[in-house]
């Protein structure tokens, strides 16, 4: 079934949390940059996805976020603590 | 591992507790903690002690929220757990998010302390995380069954990377002398021993180690110990018991009894009065009752009255009439009084000066019918207790009806 607005921007901030506490992403504030943000995103995510050996697509499909949700350890995958 | 490859650079590492869970007995986070350790002291020639004040290389704490250092923990799920790459300070550090249900069992109810210790202290260690589904450094918790867990292949190459196998290699009959130890000139009658080869610089293969033949005639042992009337004797993780109910020797390894345990000892004695058996490993020794293991163990061997120069023991041995145990490192031994719980005056002392005809370190002892077992490399030498003379020179593995 289509994702709900509502639900799907959780989604969306649950991501951005993941991306930025594991793989060393950081949001665009700017809005004249957003465009630019979004590409940063879907280039973590596709740097994610490789990682779990999930299908490379840049989008938060269902699997993805599903793994971002999984349990884990707070150490960055891509990155150590500075 | 993490960027410039952080290591320890030495092999002997100290540990803290500094608080615990209030969802489990603090002996079985100890226990956890301990096998936890013992999971990567088993493959890298890294020893760990437990030190119980000040500061210790790698702090381990429970907290929630923010507790301190820039990464806060997010409440139940989510992060479980982080630690740092070996460092000063809060380098080799590992939190545990008390907000998680802490459980020593692998059931889905809460988060098994065991398995999440071991992924941190890898990084502890300065592993980052990896890939390879199934690994214990993959950064996603998984619940495995722990009774028997074993340290992956992916894991064992990247801790090997850094630090190289452990010292000795199981495989090898001879037991490797504590290097702190003089070397022993061994009699003229002596068989020259067959030094090991050198153990390989690379990254030992994790060929699982198989269990020596029980009639091999170069057969030794790292302990021996009686238990409720059976004879245990170890090498590795592998363990023969004697029984006297059964003819046959029974073959078992060490995980199957004390799971916390499973990476061997260097020695081992029974208190048969108090029914409570010591182990021995490096500088630390567990006390154990049955399957049980005593909390507040491990402790360092110091708290029994050696001195801090001596790092481990080789072999251990009670005798009940005179509720004396003689502890035995290189070629001097101890006696330590079971009663007053201390080490005797006027020791250590040589051991071939009271045990006729020991001329030599001794790798484990038995005491048994008035007689005591002491074994060096393939053979053994049965002495008699009161007169301390030796009676006769027989193969370690006499026991096994070979």
């Amino acid at each position: 079934f289509p994702v709900v607005p509502e639900e799907e921007r959780e989604d969306v901030q649950l991501a951005k949390k993941y991306l930025e506490s594991f793989y060393d992403f950081k949001e665009e504030k700017s809005s004249l940059l957003k465009s630019k943000g979004l590409d940063q995103m879907a280039a973590k995510i596709r740097e994610m996805q490789s990682f779990f050996g999930l299908e490379v697509t840049g989008q938060l499909n269902r699997k993805t976020l599903d793994m971002m949700k999984q349990p884990r350890c707070g150490i960055p995958d891509v990155r150590s603590y500075s | 591992t993490f960027p410039h490859s952080p290591r320890w650079r030495k092999e002997d590492v100290t540990y803290r507790i500094l608080n615990f869970t209030p969802d489990m007995l603090q002996a079985d986070v100890e226990e956890a903690i301990a096998k936890a350790f013992q999971l990567w002291s088993s493959v890298t020639p890294l020893r760990f002690t437990r030190v119980y004040s000040g500061h210790a290389d790698i702090m381990i704490s429970f907290a929630s929220g923010f507790h301190g250092d820039f990464y806060s923990f997010d409440g139940p799920g989510g992060t479980l757990a982080h630690a740092y790459p070996p460092g000063n300070d809060i380098g080799g550090d590992a939190h545990f998010d008390e907000d998680e249900n802490w459980t020593k069992f692998t059931t889905y109810s809460g988060y098994n302390l065991f398995l999440v210790a071991a992924h941190e202290l890898g990084h502890s260690l300065g592993l980052g995380h990896s890939n390879v589904f199934g690994a214990l450094m993959y950064p996603i918790y998984m619940a495995k069954d722990t009774r028997d867990y074993r340290l992956p292949q992916d894991d064992i190459d990247g801790i090997q990377a850094l630090y190289g196998p452990p010292r000795e290699s199981p495989a090898l009959p001879t037991k490797a002398s504590p290097p702190q130890q003089p070397t022993e000139v061994t009699p003229a009658e002596e068989p020259t021993e067959v030094s090991p080869p050198e153990a390989p610089t690379e990254p030992t293969p994790s060929k699982a180690p198989e269990r020596p033949e029980d009639c091999d005639p170069r057969l030794t042992f790292d302990a021996i110990t009686t238990l409720r009337g059976e004879i245990l004797f170890f090498k590795g993780s592998f363990v023969w018991r004697k029984s006297p109910y059964f003819s046959a020797i029974e073959h078992d390894t060490i995980s199957s009894f004390w799971p916390a345990l499973a990476g061997g000892f260097d020695a081992g004695y029974e208190v048969d009065k108090k029914d409570r058996v010591l182990f021995f490993k490096d500088g630390q020794y567990w006390a154990v009752s049955g399957y049980n293991i005593e909390p507040g163990f491990p402790q360092p061997i110091q708290n029994l009255g050696f001195p801090s120069s001596i790092r481990r023991i080789d072999a251990a041995v009670h005798d009940q009439n005179t509720k004396r145990t003689y502890f035995f490192v290189g070629n001097k031994y101890w006696s330590f009084n079971e009663n007053t719980q201390a080490m005797e005056r006027g020791y250590p002392r040589k051991i071939a000066a009271d045990f006729q005809g020991i001329g030599h370190s001794v790798d484990a002892a038995l005491q048994r019918n008035g007689h005591f077992y002491f074994f060096h490399g393939p053979n053994q030498y049965e002495v008699d207790i009161k007169s301390k003379k030796l009676i006769s020179k027989m193969r370690s593995n006499s026991w096994f009806n070979c």
